[in-house]
């Protein structure tokens, strides 16, 4: 049971509604859009860049591959497809939303996104 | 964790072809499925049993346009249900993908049937227009288990985000033709199909005439909204309900019309019940003081029983009873048999192709004002019967003959059948 010790249970904390993180930064959208099956192939997680590095701003396919899924996600919400991470595109990620991904192929997105154990190969055992 | 192992989100399709046209693919071969709400994952935001109405009621939509049916089941092993459900928070009943409190990620469901809602989210009622919709969330979220994906086609359920249920909650046009691309439409035979005809008043005193069309099988019936493709939301209904008096499993339906009479009849077996369409119940005892039921061999002197079905042709004043592959013709104002019947049904209804025929034991024939023809109803098929405004375009179809039979489905779409269980 949960504890209390009023004999009218007043004592019973409401549990705090945890709340979401609001996703407010190139690291929680990435993880967003990795989430919920909107990148490719694994975003890489870029720590969050500090000043100019010495070889020059970061290039290829994670700057590229990360606005082409913000541009994916972009379009299918009707949002202008600049695959920049703006506020209404944050606005949107940040929606209350079903946590199946919405696109395919599920297991890439899956396999790479935190917590979730690694892709089963092959057909799912039926046993559950 | 184990357990949810081979629980991932839904794999590569197994059918490729359902991930061509992204419909999803089908998740179950079997008819009936069972669910649970959890007993160790229960809401404390709404009464339990509010939860499993809900959740009663979610399944039953679906179960309205689909062939499934979903049978909550509080008693096999755990295993053993198809469909289980379960509230959580943060990281819950062992499910790897954990939840992020109230706001963004509000349930997930999996492809072997758990589904989970986050716990701290501000789960409602249906009546209800604070919060989230338990009832949309609950129907989305069983939409996955069935395989269906995510949209962002505006007004289907299955939209990745949650948007506030309008006054009337209900699964669309394209959302049910989504699902039965993985399970198929609704077939089956019916006891019978009629067309109720209800006079009424106008404001300036005229009579004015509609119809309700009505499909009745076993114990149970549907309203069809013809102008809406499809039947009435939360059909079918138990006669009992609807028809007060009105025993179960019928023959046929009558409605005798004429400019001195208005009565309606309904046939099982030997007998037959006179409906008060003005109280909305059967007579015990008409105004002749005739008590009901009645044998039919009493009311319809040479007509036999019990029947397969009969329709009444209004401007001839007769009543054609079916009876295997015989057709009586029962004059309404001379109260027998027409000299010249029975006859064959081949003779009166004579085919407009060879060999496509019911030939005999008929379910229904059905006269539908909203597409003005008579159908003969027989297993999941029917028989357009060909009437005046064919004549003009076919001299040569016979009169009274039948076109090539087509599927019921076709005409009359989502008649589904929902879990006995779930018709109280």
């Amino acid at each position: 049971e949960t504890l209390f010790h009023s004999r009218d249970r007043s004592d019973l904390e409401p549990t705090p509604l945890r709340r979401a993180k609001p996703i407010a930064d190139l690291h929680a959208a990435q993880r967003f859009l990795s989430k919920y099956g909107w990148a490719e192939g694994p975003l890489r997680m870029e720590a969050a860049p500090r000043g100019p590095s010495p070889e020059g701003p970061p290039q290829g396919p994670s700057g590229a591959a990360l606005a082409a899924a913000v541009r994916r996600f972009q379009k299918v919400n009707a949002l202008p497809a600049s695959g920049k991470l703006d506020l209404a595109t944050l606005a949107t990620m940040n929606r209350p939303r079903c946590g199946v991904p919405d696109t395919r192929p599920l297991l890439q997105a899956a396999a790479t996104s935190p917590g979730t154990p690694p892709a089963v190969p092959g057909p799912l055992p039926r046993a559950r | 964790p184990k357990r949810f192992l081979h629980m991932l989100p839904p794999g590569p399709p197994q059918q490729p072809e359902a991930a061509s046209h992204g419909g999803g693919s089908r998740a179950f071969s079997k008819k009936t499925l069972t669910w649970r709400l959890v007993g160790e994952a229960y809401s404390s935001q709404l009464p339990v049993d509010e939860q499993r109405f809900i959740f009663r009621l979610a399944f039953r939509m679906w179960s309205e346009v689909t062939p499934l049916h979903f049978q909550e089941d509080l008693g096999a092993r755990g295993a053993a249900v198809d469909i289980k459900l379960g509230f959580g928070r943060g990281r819950h009943l062992g499910c790897p993908r954990v939840f992020d409190g109230s706001g963004q990620e509000f349930a997930h469901a999996w492809r072997l049937g758990d589904i989970h809602f986050d716990d701290d989210e501000h789960f409602t009622a249906p009546s209800s227009d604070a919060g989230l919709s338990l009832l949309k969330v609950a129907v989305h979220e069983i939409g996955h288990v069935l395989g269906l994906p995510h949209t962002y086609r505006t007004g289907s359920v299955m939209q990745p985000n949650y948007t506030p249920q309008g006054p009337a909650f209900e699964l669309d046009w394209s959302d049910r033709k989504a699902i039965q691309k993985l399970y198929g439409v609704c077939e089956g035979s019916f006891d019978t199909a009629f067309d109720w005809v209800r006079k009424a008043r106008g404001r300036h005193g005229e009579v004015t005439v509609s119809f309700s069309t009505y499909f009745f099988r076993n114990s149970w019936y549907w309203l069809y909204e013809n102008r809406n493709n499809r039947t009435r939301y939360g059909d079918p209904i138990q006669i009992l309900t609807g028809w007060r008096g009105v025993p179960t499993h019928v023959d046929a339906f009558v409605h005798i019309w004429t400019w001195r009479r208005d009565e309606r009849y309904f046939f099982k077996g030997h007998q037959y019940w006179r409906y008060d369409s003005d109280k909305d119940q059967a007579h015990t005892e008409d105004e002749q003081g005739r008590r009901y039921p009645r044998p039919i061999s009493e009311g319809f002197p040479g007509i036999p029983s019990p029947l397969d079905t009969a329709f009444y042709e209004r401007r001839k004043q007769l009543v054609y009873f079916f009876k295997a592959s015989s057709v009586f013709a029962f004059d309404v104002n001379r109260n027998r048999v027409l000299e010249s019947y029975p006859k064959k049904m081949t003779e009166v209804f004579p085919g407009v192709e060879p060999r496509n025929h019911p030939l005999r034991s008929i379910d229904s024939a059905y006269y539908s004002y909203a597409h003005k023809s008579l159908f003969l109803l027989k297993g999941s098929s029917y028989w357009r019967v060909v009437n005046d405004r064919d004549q003009p375009r076919g001299p040569w179809l016979p009169p009274n003959g039948l076109f090539p039979k087509r599927s019921i489905s076709e005409k009359w779409f989502d008649v589904c059948d929902v879990h006995t269980s779930t018709l109280r």
